[in-house]
């Protein structure tokens, strides 16, 4: 599958989504 | 109790070159049983000591076996449902002295845990959910996931079973204020759970905190979508799920189970692999089990079918035995084996 269409990739997405996230 | 002994001779007129990757090992037939609705393989502990079990469920008793070798199994204990039929086995791993139920009739109306007081040898069960239950999954670290409820009216929880099939811990998970079909846990992520929704979006959560992180809407081509496992990897989500409701299309044949990729971050998702079945073979996802790199599914034909999710095709069909057609497949909690069922309670066991 073509990576770059799935746009920038980051390896600690379950940290940074969470970080993010409501509480 | 009861012993059953392992039949293989009837099985000598499946046609080999079907089989493909499986090899039987034993055959285990519960005459109890009216109408078997699922199967699990399972440890138990017993006397401190832990055994694999084989759970096998019909509508109106659970009952769970015993390895006395790997040919024979004896029947350990017995529970009986009166008013609501059994629907399912939910696994939860890293229990090894209780069994979790779902019944309802057609909609899951209870949890139910089932136990063995080891002072008296006696089975009892205990309610732990009631109301209209849309999805459960048993996860990681002795819990339950379970979301009760539709649209804006729905309560995502987990429970943390503690001594004696009660719950030690209850955690509320943000509702996507949409009904969820079904759970996933995510491989290489620990703390993330995934859920599929009827409106074809795959959310994720953080377990740990209830935090809904992310709701991802995807291809609707394929309606009501069921995911069934997904793994971390490398920044991005690979999502194992099942079609129940394709029609058949000539670019792409009949997708049973589909391979997607989805950057979390972005919410950006791509096919990567659609696992249909081989030219000639018929029929449409039924039932099915994910494990690892393995996915099998029960087809309407009856027959089973199984991808190596990494090959990215069919390796091996298991056509009905004995004029009888497939009606569960599940793979063991225990080893790499595959559990066949049909609907009087026959349980095929194959190595894979």
């Amino acid at each position: 599958c073509r990576k770059a269409d799935l746009g920038p990739i980051s390896l600690n997405w379950f940290e940074e989504l969470s970080s993010e996230a409501p509480l | 109790h009861s012993i059953e002994q392992t039949e293989i001779g009837d099985l000598a007129a499946c046609d080999s070159l079907n089989l493909g990757n499986l090899q039987l090992v034993s055959k285990l037939k519960n005459p109890s049983c009216s109408c078997s609705v699922d199967v699990s393989a399972m440890w138990w502990e017993r006397a401190g000591a832990k055994e694999p079990c084989i759970v096998i469920a019909c509508e109106d008793v659970v009952s769970l076996w015993r390895s006395l070798d790997m040919s024979q199994w004896e029947k350990a204990y017995t529970w009986h449902f009166t008013e609501v039929p059994v629907l399912q086995i939910i696994p939860v791993p890293d229990v090894f002295d209780l069994i979790c139920v779902a019944l309802g009739n057609l909609e899951i109306r209870e949890i139910r845990v089932l136990l063995c007081s080891s002072s008296a040898e006696s089975e009892k069960q205990v309610l732990l959910k009631s109301g209209n239950i849309k999805a459960v999954l048993g996860l990681a670290k002795r819990r339950l996931v379970s979301s009760i409820g539709t649209f804006g009216d729905q309560q995502v929880q987990i429970i943390t079973f503690g001594e004696n099939g009660g719950s030690k811990d209850e955690q509320f998970l943000m509702s996507p204020d949409e009904t969820i079909l079904a759970f996933a846990e995510v491989q290489g992520a620990q703390e993330a759970l995934l859920g599929s929704t009827i409106m074809n979006n795959i959310v994720i959560w953080n377990s740990k905190t209830g935090q809904l992180l992310k709701k991802m809407h995807i291809d609707d081509c394929y309606q009501a979508s069921v995911c069934h496992r997904a793994y971390s990897e490398m920044g991005l989500l690979f999502v194992v799920l099942s079609h129940s409701c394709v029609k058949e299309s000539q670019s792409f044949g009949n997708p049973v189970f589909q391979l997607l990729v989805i950057n979390p971050k972005t919410t950006l998702s791509l096919d990567v692999l659609l696992y249909s079945l081989p030219q000639g073979q018929a029929g449409r996802f039924l039932d099915g089990d994910v494990k690892d790199h393995v996915a099998a599914a029960v087809l309407t034909s009856g027959t089973i079918a199984i991808w190596d999710l990494l090959l990215g095709h069919c390796t091996a069909l298991l056509p009905p035995v004995s004029e009888q057609n497939w009606s569960l497949v599940k793979w063991s909690g225990t080893d790499s084996h595959l559990l066949a069922g049909q609907k009087d309670g026959n349980i095929f066991i194959y190595r894979y």
